[in-house]
Parts: C-alpha cells; sequence; structure tokens
C-alpha cells in the first residue's frame, strides 16, 4: 500500500480500450465515448492532454477484467470493489486502470442497480494522474460510489478535486497550447472517440442551425468518419453513415485549441502522409493531432502556397492521394507527402466534369468515391472517373444528414 | 449498542486491512491486531466515510463497509503508522 505522491512528467498521455465489457448493454463506442470524456474532465483543468491510440503503448491502458487478473487486486464479483487504476510512475502499470467486468455497467440509466462507468471512470482517472482518496464529501475521489454524476458533456469537477489536481499539474492558461506529442508512430493512428448516443438532455441552444435546411462550411471524412460543420456545430455520420446525434456537437467542445470566437470554418480534411486533420478560415489554418491543436498554430495558408483570401474546399483524392483546394472556379494540387504545391496550379477547376464552383467543401469516401458539396446538394464522381455519376446532384439533407 | 457478530468482526477486519486502516498480520509471528489498534482502525475509517466516529462496528459502519468502492486502499503506509 506505500504511496507517495506521484505524477506524470509528461503532459501528453495516449490512452486506449484495450479490453471491453463483454456481457454489457453498452457498445464499444458509447466505451470509448465515456472514457474520453472522463478523461477530457482532467484535462479540461490542466495542462495534460490525452489522445486515443490504436497501438500497445498506451500510458493509460484500459481493461475490463474478472476476478484475479494479476495484478495484486482481484476483483470480487457484482458489488465491492468496482473498479481500481495504477498511480503515475516508472513501472510499466502506470496509469492502467481496471473495471470490474462482473458489474453491470450502465451509462445514463435510472437502474439503481448498475454502476454508472462515467462517474467511475472519473474517479479512476483522478487516481491514474495521481490524486489519492480523500473523505470529502463532495469530492468524485471519496472511495464509495456515490451514483451517477449526470451528462459527461456537462460535469464540473468539484471544487475540492480541482484545487488537488492543480497543486499536481497546475493550471491550464488556455485551451490552445498542446505540445507535441513524445511518441509518434506511424501504425499507431488514433481513432476518434464516438459522442455519446442519446443527446436528448442537451439543450437546443438558439444559434442552431437546421441539419435538413442548410448548406454546409465544411465538410471532411476524418478517421472513415462524416463530419458536417456549419457555424460553430459540427454533425457526425459513422463509418456506416449513421449520424451519431441528431443533435450537432460544438466545434470549440471537441476540437480542442480552435479560438472560442471562431464562428464557421472554410474547409477542412484529413492528411493521407500523417492523417493529421487540417481547418482552414480566412487565410489561417490549424493542424490538429486528435481533438488537439499542435503547437505553433495558427499559421497562414501561404505555407501551402496557396495565395491569402481563403480556400472554399480541401479533400485528398483517393485516385493519387493528392490535395486539391478550391476557390471559386481555380483549383490547386498539393503533395502531402513532400510539403509542396505541384507545378502548373492553380487551373480552372474543370477537372470533374459536373461539379459546381464554387464549392462549399469535398471529400472522398469510404465507398472510394470523391463527394462534391454546394448548397442544399451534392455530386458523386467515382474513384478514378472524372465525371459526376449521372442522377446527381442529390439531396444532402436526405441522403447524409436523416432528414425526410 | 449491540455487539458485532464474530462473522462481522472478521470481514471488518479484513476490509479494514485491504484498504489500509489497519496494518496486514504480522507474516513472521502471525501475531493479529490488538483491540485497541481495531478501535483506532475503526474510527478512522469512520471519520474518513462521514460516519459518527463511535469506534465500534455498528450497523451504519458495515453498511458502508458493503457500499461498493474503489479498490485502491484509503490510506498510505504512512499515514497507517502515524495514526499507529
Amino acid at each position: 500500500f506505500a504511496q507517495t505522491v506521484t505524477k506524470w512528467r509528461k503532459r501528453n498521455l495516449s490512452w486506449r480500450v484495450r479490453t471491453f465489457p463483454k456481457e454489457s448493454h453498452l457498445g464499444h463506442d458509447t466505451v470509448r465515448a465515456l472514457m474520453y470524456y472522463a478523461l477530457k474532465v482532467w484535462s479540461d483543468i490542466t495542462p495534460l492532454n490525452f489522445h486515443e491510440v490504436a497501438g500497445n503503448n498506451a500510458d493509460i491502458q484500459i481493461d475490463f477484467s474478472k476476478a484475479d487478473h494479476n495484478d495484486g487486486y482481484p476483483f470480487d464479483g457484482p458489488g465491492g470493489t468496482v473498479a481500481h487504476a495504477f498511480f503515475p510512475g516508472d513501472h510499466h502499470t502506470a496509469g492502467d486502470t481496471h473495471f470490474d467486468d462482473d458489474e453491470y455497467w450502465t451509462f445514463r440509466s435510472s437502474d439503481t442497480h448498475g454502476m454508472d462507468l462515467f462517474a467511475v471512470a472519473v474517479h479512476e482517472f483522478g487516481h491514474a494522474i495521481g490524486l489519492t482518496h480523500i473523505s470529502a464529501i463532495e469530492s468524485i475521489m471519496r472511495p464509495y460510489y456515490q451514483g451517477p454524476v449526470g451528462d459527461p458533456l456537462k460535469y464540473d469537477l468539484p471544487y475540492e478535486d480541482k484545487v488537488r489536481i492543480w497543486q499536481l499539474y497546475g493550471v491550464r492558461e488556455s485551451v490552445s497550447p498542446t505540445a507535441k506529442p513524445e511518441v509518434s508512430k506511424t501504425d499507431d493512428h488514433p481513432i476518434l472517440p464516438e459522442l455519446p448516443e442519446n443527446r436528448s438532455t442537451v439543450p437546443l441552444r438558439r444559434d442552431v442551425p437546421d441539419r435538413c435546411n442548410t448548406h454546409f462550411d465544411a465538410v471532411a471524412q476524418i478517421r472513415g468518419e462524416a463530419f458536417f460543420f456549419k457555424g460553430k456545430y459540427f454533425w457526425r455520420l459513422t463509418r456506416n453513415k449513421h449520424l451519431v446525434s441528431l443533435q450537432p456537437a460544438q466545434i470549440h467542445r471537441f476540437w480542442r485549441g480552435l479560438p472560442l470566437n471562431l464562428d464557421s470554418l472554410d474547409a477542412v480534411y484529413e492528411r493521407t502522409s500523417d492523417h493529421k486533420i487540417v481547418f482552414f478560415k480566412g487565410d489561417r489554418y490549424w493542424v490538429f493531432k486528435d481533438n488537439n491543436v499542435e503547437e505553433g498554430y495558427p499559421r497562414p495558408i501561404s505555407d501551402f502556397g496557396l495565395p491569402l483570401g481563403g480556400i472554399d474546399a480541401a479533400f485528398s483524392w483517393a485516385h493519387n492521394d493528392k490535395t486539391y483546394f478550391f476557390k471559386d472556379n481555380l483549383y490547386w494540387r498539393y503533395d502531402d507527402q513532400e510539403r509542396r504545391m505541384d507545378p502548373g496550379y492553380p487551373l480552372v477547376a474543370v477537372l470533374w466534369k459536373g461539379i459546381p464552383s464554387p464549392l462549399d467543401d469535398a471529400m472522398r469516401w469510404s465507398d472510394g468515391a470523391s463527394y462534391f458539396f454546394k448548397g442544399k446538394e451534392y455530386w458523386k464522381v467515382l474513384d478514378s472517373e472524372l465525371e459526376v455519376q449521372p442522377g446527381y446532384p442529390q439531396s444532402i439533407a436526405r441522403d447524409w444528414l436523416v432528414c425526410s | 449498542a449491540p455487539t458485532p457478530a464474530e462473522e462481522d468482526i472478521t470481514r471488518g477486519v479484513d476490509w479494514l486491512t485491504k484498504f489500509g486502516y489497519l496494518p496486514p498480520p504480522d507474516p513472521v509471528t502471525g501475531q493479529l491486531q490488538t483491540q485497541e489498534e481495531l478501535t483506532k482502525a475503526i474510527t478512522a475509517m469512520q471519520r474518513f466515510g462521514g460516519l459518527e466516529a463511535t469506534g465500534v462496528l455498528d450497523e451504519a459502519t458495515l453498511e458502508l463497509m458493503k457500499t461498493p468502492r474503489c479498490s485502491l486502499p484509503d490510506l498510505t503506509t504512512e499515514e497507517t503508522r502515524r495514526k499507529r
């Protein structure tokens, strides 16, 4: 039981759900989303940054285990001990977090027999970053399970816990600074977590656009999922084109580091070279790794060899992995591997016969086709073809945003 | 107060040891904790849990011991030692 106060020396910590609950009604994506939001509770107020990874080298390995699982803290079936996490340190289990798979894990459930996974995860991640138990009745670090703590998107740590974690890591100065990750592996592409389903408890804001009756500022495929951006919001579709929620998420709450006063985006795309995500607005752009902006951004779009004045659209063509930028009736071709604009551009945008100009945005999709968006309509061009498919344009709202 | 059953005392001692309130029995001599140590441990546990600190394994204390919780101990070795 010997334990002195320890903390992480680095500020960028990776995480991964290695094993999921076996018989829970909670889907993998919901579990990942709850872990994401439980970590975010801590990173929102400290200089810590968490990013999900797919590989085996995550700082915080998350497992759902039963009984004796060879770490000296055997679980004891339903009730009793429900979870634990290892404090920071040099040992290989530091940060690892284990949940008892014999518990009935729930999310937004009125079932009093269930264990609210988000509430327990916030507590355990407190340990994973160095907090011990305390007796304060309001604290999330009280050792006893105290029931659900409400909406993960709105949860605010008790003051007692804020003070203790600030004593370890200091205060987060702003939402923008994010140091470059210390470890970066090409085969370790992080996956963005799902937003939790059932967002019905989130009240509609007055400036929320109507997804069925709007033209979008930007559209992008990111890690296989489609993102439709409008104003300060975005909608998200899974790989199988299911809308994650009818209600949009707020851009600045999900993509940490964009200016809070950003009222819209021009274009977004995922770089094929390193899977980082690039956001454009006016003469500036930002590069994100996962949900966090990289250090040193925004930068001017002249870095790409683009003229000032902004762009309308950006996408990577599956046919040649080159990135295409559009502005009015012009387009440029950029080599993301070489990090330079191909010579001879801009050209008048007639490469894909039938697409309109100016575009709102474009993206490649998992079916290999390219999709071009303007107003309330979209056009489809098959993989290596240079002409719009017959029957287009079609309705964005109907085909992508689940509108009748 | 009613005297706790022997089974409750055994379970209570296990619980208090598991969560850092009582040092484990001496592995060489096998000597168990004294009644005084046990009372102090129960008192500490009650204070930490927000209960009235009676030092007795009463119903509320046993109930709190049955509450689902994190596996990690509440007190560090240093704190346990200091309390002793």
